[in-house]
C-alpha cells in the first residue's frame, strides 16, 4: 500500500499526545463523569488528570525523534505522477497530510488527590458561624471542584480532615471541636447502648441531643456525621462501624499533648492517664505502639510528645533533630517521622540508610546517627 | 531551486527527560 | 483553580464500538509517523509543483510511503534523494490525541493511536 505524504509548512501546535494506561482506558469507557485537567494555581503548581475516582500527576516525557501526526485528505490539485517518480513502488492509493509535530508525550503517574482548603474556615462551635467567611455561599461541591483531586478521593479525604458543613458552609472542625464532639458522641452512644458497629448518623444525633444542655448545641447532625465518617468505616446500609483503634489513637495523641508536652513522663503513668481520658466503661484497648510518629523516648521508659509542626522540612535537619531527641530508635518507631520525606518511594530502610546508620540488636533493628 | 526536503539523521534516541507540567505548559 | 474537562465522547464511542486500529491509519483516518532525525521542510512556499495549498494553508509534498502490512515493513522516500527503511509497530501504550482549542479554552480527545510507522535507520540513497 502506497501513500503520498504532504505536510503543512507551519504545523498546528495545539495537538498533544497522552499515554492511555489501562486505568485511563477504563476511565474513558466508564459511565462516570469525564476526565479533567486540574491545577492548584496557574503559575507554580503541577497539572493533574482526574477521573471520578482517581488522580494522576501529568509528566512530560521529551524525546529526540520527529513525530508527525497525519490525516487522510484530498489534495486540491491532483497531479499525475510519472512512474519514474514512484521509485518502483505501487501507485499511491491515498494521500496523508501532516498537520502537527510533537517532541513529547504526556505520561500519567498515579498520585493522591489533595483538597484545596484555601478559604475553608475552621469551626470551633461559634454561635454565628460562618459570619463573614469568604466561603459563604459556596458549597462542598465547589470545594471539591476547586481541588486537584478526584471527587471520590475528595469525599474520603474531606472527612479524614474533619471536614463538615455547618449552616450551609463547608468548614473544618477544630481539633478541640472534634475531640469534644467525639467524646459526647461516645458517651451518648454508650448511655443508650447503641451498637458501635452500626451507628446511624440520625439515630446517633438524636441520642447526643438528649445529653447536651438545652439551648443551642454545637453538635448538629452534620458534626455527628463528620465524627462517624472520620472515626468509622461505612457499612452497606448508611451506618458506620466505629474504628476503635483510630479512636484510641486520637485520644492517645490528645493525651500526649496534654500530659507529655513540656516534660517526658514515665510510660506506665502515661498509659494510666491515657486510659482515664476515655468515657467511662468505653472499653477501648490501648498500646503505646499506636502512637508511633507522635512521641519519642528521651530516656528509657519515658515518653514525650513530638509535634509534627516542629519537624524540619529539610531531611538532614529532620534526622538530626530526631537523633537529638532520642539517640537510638527502633526502625518501626522512627519510620513514621520521616516517611513523608521519602518522595521517591524508596523502600523505607533504604531511604533511612541514606542519612543514618542501622544496627541489629538481637532480633530488633535500631537506627542511630552516622 | 533553493529549498531542501531532507531527513537529518540522528545517531541515537533519547527519551529519559521527564518533568512535571504547569498550566502554562499545558496550553503552550 | 484552573481546570478543564476533556471531551471524550468521540473516543468513548470508538472504544465502546471496539473499532480499533489494526492498520497504519486509525478508523478516524489519522496516522503517526516517527523518524529518528529531523525532517527538514521549507517554511515558505516556492515555485515548485510540490507546493500547493489545502483549505487556505500552504502545504508541500515531501515524500512517498510504502507499507507492507503482511511483513509490517515500511519504506519512506523523502524528496528525490533519500530512502528510509522502517516498520509498523504496535504501541506498548496507546496514545490519545488531544486537541487544545485556545479560543474556546476547551480540550477534546479526538483519536487513539495504537500503531505507528517508525524509521530508525540511517537514510539510504535512492538508486
Amino acid at each position: 500500500m502506497s501513500t503520498n505524504l504532504y505536510s503543512r509548512l507551519s504545523c498546528d501546535p495545539s495537538y498533544k499526545l497522552v499515554q492511555l494506561t489501562p486505568e485511563l482506558l477504563e476511565a474513558l469507557t466508564s459511565d462516570e463523569p469525564q476526565l479533567q485537567f486540574k491545577c492548584f494555581d496557574e503559575k507554580r503548581s503541577d497539572v493533574v488528570l482526574c477521573s471520578a475516582r482517581r488522580t494522576w500527576l501529568l509528566r512530560q516525557k521529551n524525546h529526540s525523534n520527529t513525530v508527525m501526526l497525519m490525516r487522510e485528505f484530498l489534495p486540491e490539485d491532483e497531479q499525475t505522477q510519472e512512474d519514474s517518480s514512484l521509485f518502483g513502488i505501487p501507485r499511491p492509493i491515498n494521500d496523508l497530510l501532516g498537520y502537527s509535530r510533537t517532541t513529547y508525550e504526556y505520561e500519567t503517574r498515579a498520585t493522591e488527590g489533595r483538597i484545596n482548603l484555601d478559604l475553608v474556615p475552621i469551626y470551633n462551635g461559634e454561635v454565628n458561624f460562618p459570619g463573614e467567611s469568604k466561603l459563604k455561599g459556596r458549597t462542598l461541591k465547589d470545594v471539591f471542584d476547586n481541588s486537584p483531586s478526584s471527587e471520590t478521593e475528595c469525599k474520603v479525604r474531606w472527612y479524614q480532615l474533619g471536614g463538615c458543613v455547618v449552616n450551609g458552609c463547608p468548614c473544618i472542625l477544630s481539633p478541640d471541636m472534634l475531640s469534644n464532639a467525639l467524646h459526647v458522641t461516645l458517651m451518648s452512644a454508650l448511655a443508650e447502648s447503641l451498637d458501635f458497629d452500626r451507628l446511624h448518623p440520625c439515630e446517633t444525633y438524636e441520642v447526643v441531643q438528649k445529653d447536651v444542655e438545652k439551648g443551642r448545641s454545637p453538635y448538629v447532625l452534620e458534626v455527628v456525621r463528620t465524627v462517624l465518617a472520620k472515626f468509622g468505616t461505612p457499612n452497606d446500609d448508611e451506618t458506620w462501624k466505629l474504628n476503635r483503634r483510630q479512636v484510641a489513637q486520637w485520644y492517645g495523641v490528645r493525651a500526649l499533648q496534654k500530659f507529655a508536652s513540656r516534660h517526658s513522663v514515665p510510660l506506665e503513668e502515661f498509659l494510666i492517664k491515657w486510659k482515664s481520658t476515655f468515657p467511662p466503661f468505653a472499653g477501648f484497648d490501648i498500646d503505646i505502639k499506636m502512637l508511633r510518629g507522635w512521641f519519642c523516648e528521651p530516656t528509657r521508659g519515658t515518653v514525650q510528645y513530638v509535634s509534627k509542626d516542629t519537624l524540619p522540612v529539610d531531611v538532614k535537619d529532620r534526622f538530626k533533630m530526631l537523633f537529638k531527641l532520642q539517640s537510638q530508635w527502633d526502625l518501626e518507631a522512627f519510620a513514621p517521622f520521616i516517611e513523608d520525606l521519602n518522595t521517591k518511594g524508596l523502600k523505607i530502610d533504604t531511604f533511612i540508610m541514606k542519612y543514618a546508620r542501622k544496627r541489629r540488636i538481637g532480633k530488633k533493628i535500631v537506627v542511630c546517627s552516622r | 531551486k533553493n529549498f531542501r526536503i531532507w531527513v537529518r539523521y540522528k545517531e541515537g534516541f533519547s527519551d529519559a527527560v521527564r518533568k512535571n507540567v504547569s498550566w502554562h505548559d499545558l496550553w503552550s | 483553580m484552573p481546570s478543564v474537562a476533556i471531551s471524550t465522547s468521540q473516543v468513548r464511542a470508538l472504544l465502546l464500538s471496539e473499532n480499533r486500529q489494526t492498520n497504519v491509519t486509525t478508523p478516524m483516518g489519522n496516522m503517526m509517523l516517527e523518524i529518528q532525525g529531523d525532517l527538514e521542510i521549507p517554511e515558505t512556499s516556492h515555485a515548485d509543483d510540490r507546493f500547493s495549498s489545502h483549505e487556505g494553508v500552504d502545504i508541500v509534498k515531501f515524500g512517498l510511503l510504502h507499507v507492507n502490512m503482511e511483513t509490517k515493513s515500511a519504506t519512506l522516500f523523502i524528496g528525490k534523494k533519500q530512502r528510509l527503511l522502517g516498520s509498523v509497530v504496535k504501541l506498548d501504550t496507546p496514545l490519545g490525541l488531544l486537541k487544545f482549542n485556545h479560543k474556546s479554552g476547551t480540550v477534546e480527545m479526538q483519536d487513539i493511536f495504537s500503531y505507528k510507522v517508525i524509521f530508525k535507520n540511517r537514510p539510504l540513497p535512492i538508486m
